[in-house]
């Protein structure tokens, strides 16, 4: 090389050095704050220009990568160490999976969309709204001033993760009143937060109709608990598809919000939607409504699954496979 | 990933939960 006339020294290279100093820097700063404190109390958010920072990384072009790995067929005496390692990683029930036999997975892409054996998820028939989920309860509650606890302390703001509503003009009432359909009615929410190892398919939690599906382009950063103790507005600002419609009690609605390694939202009755596309303009949504204005729209809508289409919308039954999350 | 419900419900609606606790797709959340 010295021949040659070239330097021994490696080209400097800002991607990954700033993922390096900044991964580094803002882990550095979790230790720092997750460190014992002696009043018990929960870290502080992060700053937003902690915030910024992370957003700054490419975590959408992370995302996609790790999804086009994860979508290559392995050869058949690769599958089943690999799987094997992410079971033991994360805990997974193979005991449950429809299929249990390693070696049907071309990919770890198949592996995560794993279906369960019927009947091990057997429905509340005492409750009128069940889990959509598997997964961890991140926070719940009752919805106070148009702001949301994505946890204990850390909030959000409804009219930045619902998007503006239709009809609502200049209603001088709060966003959450204009959601109400009546003055004794509240407005709840409940988080349920899924870990790498759960079943990755989401469900209805209720017989209800969906009118609307909104599509928020974003980052994909971490949604894991940690993050959301740290991140304000985490939800606003990753990707999510937002369906919203109607139950027996007025207003409903059900997100699902993507994140760096699960990137991208599939739902099942609706073949328009592409999420973790590369094309994203910040603070943008996309709507498309499920209510039939012509024969057209209904076309479009690709109805799949056991869904149902009406004149009102989606008509979904408590307990149906609604979509799922994929890896990238 | 996560998953957020949001929804409209009478005033007395309760949730049966813990933060925190592990759920399964079909476990009861809550009802009025």
């Amino acid at each position: 090389m010295l021949s040659t006339g070239r330097s021994f020294l490696p080209r400097p290279r800002p991607l990954p050095l700033l993922l390096l100093t900044g991964g580094g820097y803002l882990g550095y700063e979790h230790y720092r704050r997750r460190g014992p404190r002696k009043d018990g109390a929960p870290p502080p958010p992060a700053t937003p220009t902690q915030v910024a920072l992370y957003r700054s990384f490419p975590t959408r072009l992370l995302s996609r990568t790790w999804g086009r790995l994860n979508g290559v067929e392995l050869p058949t005496w690769l599958r089943k160490p690999v799987f094997s390692l992410y079971i033991w990683t994360f805990g997974v029930n193979m005991q449950e999976a429809a299929v249990e036999d390693l070696h049907h997975y071309r990919n770890l892409g198949e592996f995560f969309r794993r279906r369960l054996k019927p009947a091990v998820r057997p429905l509340c028939a005492s409750s009128c709204l069940i889990s959509p989920a598997d997964g961890k309860i991140l926070h719940f509650g009752r919805v106070k001033n148009s702001e949301v606890e994505q946890v204990k302390g850390v909030t959000y703001s409804l009219e930045h993760f619902l998007g503006p509503q239709k009809g609502r003009g200049n209603d001088p009432s709060s966003f959450r009143d204009s959601l109400l359909s009546s003055p004794d009615h509240d407005l709840f929410h409940v988080v349920v937060y899924l870990a790498p190892g759960d079943y990755h398919c989401f469900h209805s939690p209720t017989d209800w109709k969906v009118e609307l599906r909104r599509h928020f382009p974003g980052s994909l950063m971490s949604v894991n608990p940690g993050v959301a103790r740290l991140v304000k507005e985490l939800f606003c600002l990753n990707e999510r598809v937002a369906l919203t419609g109607q139950w027996q009690h007025g207003f409903f609605s059900l997100t699902a919000v993507g994140a760096t390694n699960v990137g991208s939202i599939r739902v099942y009755f609706d073949q328009e939607l592409q999420t973790n596309a590369p094309r994203y303009s910040k603070g943008s949504f996309h709507d498309y409504s499920y209510v039939a204005v012509d024969d057209q729209v209904l076309q479009v809508a690709g109805v799949g699954g056991g869904a149902s289409v009406q004149g009102g919308g989606v008509v979904l039954q408590k307990g149906e496979a609604v979509g799922e999350f994929n890896l990238g | 990933s996560t998953i957020v419900l949001l929804f409209e419900a009478p005033k007395d609606f309760s949730f049966k939960l813990q933060p925190g606790q592990p759920i399964r797709v079909g476990e009861g959340l809550g009802s009025v």
